[in-house]
């Protein structure tokens, strides 16, 4: 399994309709300070329902939806949906593919789709676990976070080790 | 299908201390279950074992059971705490538990935001030796400022700010990496 | 000779807003005083003041006293909350800062450990010419992996880890750069 | 005035008597990771009478002191000298030079002397202090610290300008 494309719009500076496809092997994303290259990651953790807004630097959820520039009106919503190839079917679902999708409005509610039917955050959490991607979600190291893994607590690397399992 | 924490738990002490053989080599890694102690900082030392906390249940089985501390001896240097380690250091030393805990259990994708930061140039090519000899089997997103980790990319993306304050990306291959900069 | 705390805020919150015209080119930087708040975790935004709190007295007078309050607007971009900047963008305004309070009362020298790490080739060539264009007011002890920090030395020190596990350090002056590596 | 040079021996990895000696201008500090230049930096705080264990990274104040290594014994003390040439005046004292010397014992007592004179550290705080390197000594930036300017309380940042008033 694999992720195959990141979608966002109206997600931190991703104000317009943004479309990333990725492959398997390795992508690699470059650019000047403040383009935009950790609001990508912070959008994967958040589309796999992360509840704690320090998290991806906020200090609302709602700090997510672009909140207009020099050139743009901020935005009503954020949505971003994460596609996964599961031709191997690592994910427990009958899909080949697997699309999870998260929207936010100004008022707060947040919104969870798995490949298009209303579901809750317990689903994403769910599916997410099944691959190993538990609670601390260990496979996305934020910037500047690398140091966490050895300045943690034991019982922290001991729950990354219990997602793993 | 289901594991128990203790083989998770030894599968990624074995692949962790392999880890710090490509990482630091001539150095030492060792991962450890120790009792919980909710007065621990966290920093791995033998201080922490030696005050043990009667507050909370103790053994595997308990409720958080026992904690997992690293320990990194440096090539040449006696083994201290994780504290006083160098900025590159940390950062090797994380990594080479990143890759332990994913040769114990892959997840189909890591995305990698500037980890390699504080490395040198020696460390950073461990560091991109240990990328390439694993990306057939996970897929890795690589957030970088370093020449060095764009070189290994299968394919590259440019994030720019555009004028009117919002983000664009454009997607090349590497055959394009001149063009990209 | 004794200056008061408002004096060199002033001067200060001038220097930083033409540190920020520096580095961010077409940007802004506000410094501002609110009162102190001690629910308040440093970030700031129009909500803290929104929420005084009555457990502290407050005014410039107090105990503690008014808290200093950084804000940046990157060029092209709507003034939010600090904390969403990138890592890049928040070291800059950190340096602008940094710059600000040394113009306004230089200190007589600066140690610098690796603080243009997450700065990228633009950003870095400012965050330089900062460090050339004081070089004759105030001394800088600059630690660094980019070799653009390097060329602009006057004097080199390479530290390296011995053979029995100690340090030594090199002493060169910039015309043995080359050897230095 | 400036740091014109600054001593070490036992100290974190600078185990044998170290002498660095500075200009004025720009001096670049390089090497490999672990090789020993935040030490450095350490150094410089811990002098200046530094009282927080982890501001240089230990847990108690005799972690500075070098532990062994491979190829050395540990050694029973740690002592750093820092010279700043005081030509301009900058400090309150008469001498064209001052000398600032910390040294710690594996029992925990810390010395300190001022131009080869036993002083409190309250003396030593006092001189730094003249010079604007406060409390906070804000003039001394750690390796990942930078981000604390931007992050820290109101509360601190005003700390630095008083100290600089
Ligand atoms: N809701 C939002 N609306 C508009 N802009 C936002 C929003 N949230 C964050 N931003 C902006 O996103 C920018 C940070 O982007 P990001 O962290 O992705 O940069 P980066 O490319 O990783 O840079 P660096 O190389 O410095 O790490 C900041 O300027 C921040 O103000
Ligand atoms: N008391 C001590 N005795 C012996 N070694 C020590 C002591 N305290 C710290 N060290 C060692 O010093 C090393 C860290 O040195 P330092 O932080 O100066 O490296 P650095 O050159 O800044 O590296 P980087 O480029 O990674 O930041 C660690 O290996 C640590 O174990
Ligand atoms: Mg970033
Ligand atoms: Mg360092």
């Amino acid at each position: 399994a694999f992720l195959s494309a990141i979608r966002m719009k109206g997600f931190k500076t991703f104000a317009r309709s943004t479309e990333l496809l990725f492959e398997r092997g390795v992508s690699v994303i470059i650019g000047p300070n403040g383009s935009g290259k950790s609001n990508i990651s912070d959008a994967v953790l958040w589309a796999l329902g992360e509840q704690s807004p320090t998290s991806i630097r906020g200090r609302t959820m709602q700090d997510v939806i672009f909140s207009g520039s020099d050139g743009q009106r901020s935005a009503a919503v954020a949505e971003v949906t994460l596609l996964f190839d599961n031709s191997s079917g690592v994910f427990p679902m009958e899909y080949g593919e697997i699309e999870i999708t998260r929207r936010v409005a100004r008022d707060g509610a947040s919104e969870y789709r798995i490949n298009g039917a209303a579901s809750r955050l317990l689903d994403v959490q769910d599916l997410a676990a099944a691959v190993g991607l538990g609670r601390e979600m260990h496979s996305v190291i934020s910037q500047g976070k690398v140091d966490e893994l050895v300045n943690s607590t034991p019982a922290t690397r001991r729950a990354l080790v219990e997602d793993a399992a | 299908i289901e594991t128990t924490f203790a083989e998770v738990f030894e599968a990624t002490r074995g692949h962790f201390e392999d880890m710090v053989q490509v990482l630091f080599p001539g150095g030492k890694g060792v991962l450890r279950l120790v009792e919980p102690d909710p007065d621990e900082a966290g920093v791995a030392s033998e201080a922490d074992d030696e005050e043990p906390s009667d507050e909370e249940p103790r053994g595997p089985g308990s409720r958080g059971g026992a904690g997992i501390v690293l320990e990194i001896k440096p090539p040449r240097k006696a083994p201290r705490s994780m504290s006083l380690l160098s900025g590159g250091e940390k950062a090797l030393a994380a990594i080479a538990f990143l890759f332990g805990l994913f040769l114990a259990r892959p997840c189909p994708f890591y995305v990698l935001d500037e980890v390699e930061a504080a490395l040198d140039d020696l460390n950073l090519g461990r560091f991109l030796s240990l990328v390439r000899r694993y990306q057939d089997r996970t897929q890795f997103i690589v957030i970088t400022h370093q020449r060095r980790t764009m070189e290994i990319a299968d394919r590259l993306y440019g994030v720019a700010m555009d004028a009117d304050g919002t983000s664009r990306v454009l997607s090349r291959r590497l055959t394009s990496l001149q063009e990209a900069e």
